[in-house]
C-alpha cells in the first residue's frame, strides 16, 4: 500500500493569540 | 518503498528502520534538512514503539534540531505522555529551551496535556521557566482557561 508522506514536525508558537502578558 | 527513514519512522515502521540501520548504522541519528533525527519524528508522531526501538538501537534523545527542538518537547507538544516518560528515563535535560520560545512543560501547558505536565514535573522540570513572551506555565493555564491545568500547577507548587 502506498504510504502517504508526512509533514516535517514543528512545534506551535507557545503564546500565538495571547496578549502579551 | 523508498522512504527516507525519517518518514518510516513518522510511519512506525520498525521492519523496515531496521533493515536501513542495520544497512546504515548511521541512519540511526541522521538529521534532516532541519536538523530532525528519526527518534524527532517518531516522537511527533506518537509512535511509541518505533521510540522504544530507536532508544534501543543507540538513538540520541539529546540531540538538538536546527532550532534546538528536542525528542521531548515534540512528544510533550503532541500530548503523547508514554514517550515522554521513555525519554524521561534516559538523561535528557528536561528544561531544554528551544528557540521557538518553549520548554517541553510550556508546550505540555499549551497543548493541555495534563499526564504530560505531571510526568515532567515528576522529573523536575521547572514549574518557573517562562516563554519568551513571557509567559510561565501557570500564566499560559490562566491565559488558555485551561482550569484542570491551573490546579495541577498550584497544587504542584504548593507542594513544593
Amino acid at each position: 500500500s502506498q504510504l502517504s508522506l508526512y509533514t516535517s514536525p514543528s512545534l506551535p508558537n507557545i503564546t500565538l493569540g495571547l496578549p502579551a502578558s | 518503498d523508498n522512504l527516507s527513514i525519517h518518514q518510516l519512522a513518522a510511519h512506525g515502521d520498525i521492519a523496515q528502520v531496521k533493515m536501513h540501520i542495520t544497512c546504515d548504522n548511521s541512519l540511526l541519528n541522521s538529521q534532516d534538512e532541519r536538523g530532525f533525527t528519526p527518534l524527532m519524528w517518531a516522537a511527533a508522531f506518537g509512535e511509541i514503539e518505533m521510540a522504544q526501538f530507536l532508544l534501543e538501537k543507540g538513538a540520541d534523545p539529546k540531540t538538538f534540531a536546527r532550532e534546538r527542538e528536542c525528542a521531548l518537547s515534540l512528544a510533550s507538544a503532541g500530548g503523547f505522555t508514554d514517550i515522554v516518560n521513555i525519554i524521561l528515563k534516559h538523561e535528557v535535560d528536561v528544561n531544554s529551551y528551544d528557540w521557538n520560545g518553549g520548554t517541553p512543560l510550556l508546550y505540555a501547558v499549551r497543548g493541555n496535556h495534563t499526564k504530560c505536565v505531571e510526568a515532567l514535573l515528576r522529573h523536575g522540570a521547572d514549574i518557573t521557566f517562562e516563554a519568551d513572551s513571557g509567559y510561565s506555565p501557570i500564566a499560559l493555564a490562566v491565559a488558555l482557561g485551561y482550569r484542570k491545568m491551573q490546579k495541577l500547577l498550584e497544587d504542584h507548587i504548593l507542594n513544593l
